[in-house]
């Protein structure tokens, strides 16, 4: 199976290497294998990403929007060489600016046709990107029920029973 | 194997009989703070398998259980069935002639499982199998619970080792 | 120290008793000290929150959203028994939704008479509570510059230089 | 001691010197994602006398120094100013004769660093006195830094303490 890992890990830093600058429009980003230790006999995996304009630096130096960025670029290179049939993101959105929130719902659009994605969000500009909306609502204090949801012009995103 | 439905009763927040049709290709979940967004989720990878009650955000695995509100008392059982379509072809040869599969998991308060596959009792095993090598399960890279996106940039070399040998 | 310790926490939780509820509209919070253990001499401090017609749950159970109100809460007790000249807080909204996002500009407003409130936010309605707006762009890449900015109607909020 | 303003020079993106004057009761420090936002926070605690190069998201202290873009060559200094309104009265009693009170840090590639509280040199425990008991400090309960709110919730009921021993 460590044949078998190298060969995921090479596809995976190909898709990695040529992702991240589309997502943050420059820059580069490449995936190292970190070397095996007594303690850790595998080799782990580095992210290194340098968006554009800036040195490459240590990931922990990014800011909070270009880290989800980057772990979003991660997760979908992982998922282009291995399409599973779904995918749930929980918020991944949150620390997002709006420019940051169309490139990720522009990656969205081009991964949709090999796999579904369920999108839990609170962010406007996420929400005009599903086909479907649920609302779920807990009119009834801690008891949870699900509506269907359209969303209307500058109000709020109304909930319809 | 794209989720076509997900049935929920007395699962977390869920008390009553609940219905969510996955007919589309991106969908959105939205709802006030603490209305039961994230406990969908925890639905799906709890009835794909999931072990840890840490990881479903409880002590133990009977906090999924409905345990009560103002209006309701508590109930003694939880119950989660998802069914996917076979079209795209993503299917176990021994369930190739369905055109959909229902996994359902039920957990009781006196701490007993049940596994159903299409409505026959299984095992634990037989659904975690079912899904070895599709990219799905419950803790595969294709689930990002809340919070955890920074996950694969925080982790050790090590765990982001996992994310990519789960894919191999 | 130690009986100045427990006078403290006395007053904090006497605050966090009566803010939760008027954050969470309704339910019931306490703080409470925890058993003192070989490992640890000192007691340590346990939050339990109740949002309205739930049932007191321990806080882990509690929503993305719900964790982050209760955090606030728990600052803000702290602030109001001693109050300190200025607060700076980083995106601390991102996990709100528009309800609870007003719900925080509420009790910054009883707040400020004491202090000075800094506050980083991509959220609209947050920025709409400021006196004062500063933006910080990053136009020559890598470099970060401040510019003075008006928030305009319904268009994005205008950067000027 | 109300801040009244801030000028940064070599510190982290902001490598020519920047004021930024908080006029204000409610400031907002608004822009897009990366573009040094979080970057002003540090600058303020790092100022009031932090020594963590870890809580400043860096390795090593000299992370802070501009390290450089496409345009612009790395810089051999941070410095960075932060100055007090005294007009609320909270104020040190060898201090009370001024209207307000600037302290300064200074860090050179060299590892040499330098503190100035009103242009006068002195020593880091000189900053960090200025502003025991006053509820402000680098660490204290009033700075929040990014993704951290979750801390009072997700910490252990021993961190918990810390929070309000400061504030004792
Ligand atoms: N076993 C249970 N029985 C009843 N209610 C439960 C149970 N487990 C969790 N809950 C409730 O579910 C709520 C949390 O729901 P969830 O985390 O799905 O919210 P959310 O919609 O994701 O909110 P946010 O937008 O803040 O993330 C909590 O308020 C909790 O009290
Ligand atoms: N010593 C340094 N020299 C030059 N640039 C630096 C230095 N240290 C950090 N940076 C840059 O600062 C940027 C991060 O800025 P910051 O964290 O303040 O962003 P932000 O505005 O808070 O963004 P977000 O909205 O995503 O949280 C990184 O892109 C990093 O490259
Ligand atoms: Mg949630
Ligand atoms: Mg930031």
């Amino acid at each position: 199976t460590l044949k078998r890992f190298e060969e995921t890990f090479a596809l995976v830093s190909q898709r990695f290497e040529t992702l991240l600058p589309r997502l943050f429009r420059g820059g580069r980003a490449e995936l190292r294998l970190t070397e095996p230790s007594e303690e850790h006999p595998n080799p782990g995996v580095e992210l290194l990403v340098q968006p554009p304009g800036k040195k490459l630096s240590h990931i922990s130096l990014l800011s909070g929007g270009e880290k989800a960025l980057a772990a979003v670029g991660f997760i979908f290179s992982i998922f282009l060489v291995k399409p599973s049939p779904f995918c749930i993101l929980d918020e991944v959105d949150a620390p997002l600016d709006d420019v940051n929130v169309e490139r990720f719902q522009q990656l969205i659009a081009e991964t949709v046709s090999r796999s579904q994605f369920i999108l839990i969000t609170h962010n406007r500009r996420t929400m005009e990107h599903c086909q479907l909306l649920y609302g779920v609502t807990m009119q009834e204090p801690g008891i949870s029920r699900t509506v269907s949801v359209r969303l209307q012009d500058d109000s709020d995103v109304a909930l319809a029973s | 194997m794209k989720i076509k439905r997900l049935e929920l009763m007395g699962f977390k927040s869920f008390v009553d009989p609940t219905v969510v049709n996955f007919d589309a290709s991106i969908i959105g979940i939205v709802g006030p703070n603490g209305c039961g967004k994230s406990n969908v989720v925890d639905a799906i990878r709890w009835v794909m398998g999931e072990q840890s009650a840490k990881s479903l955000r409880g002590h133990a695995m009977e906090d999924v259980i409905f345990n009560g509100s103002d209006s309701r008392p508590p109930l003694g059982m939880a119950e989660v069935a998802l069914t996917f379509s076979t079209e795209d072809g993503i299917v176990p040869p021994e369930y190739a002639g369905f055109s959909e599969i229902t996994i359902t998991r039920r957990l009781y308060r006196s701490g007993e499982s049940e596994y159903l596959i299409n409505k026959t009792a299984c095992r634990l095993r037989d659904i975690v199998e079912l899904f070895l090598g599709t990219g799905v399960g419950h803790r595969a890279y294709s689930v990002i619970e809340q919070g955890r996106i920074d996950f694969a940039i925080n982790a050790k070399p090590e765990d982001r080792r996992l994310l990519i040998e789960e894919a191999a």
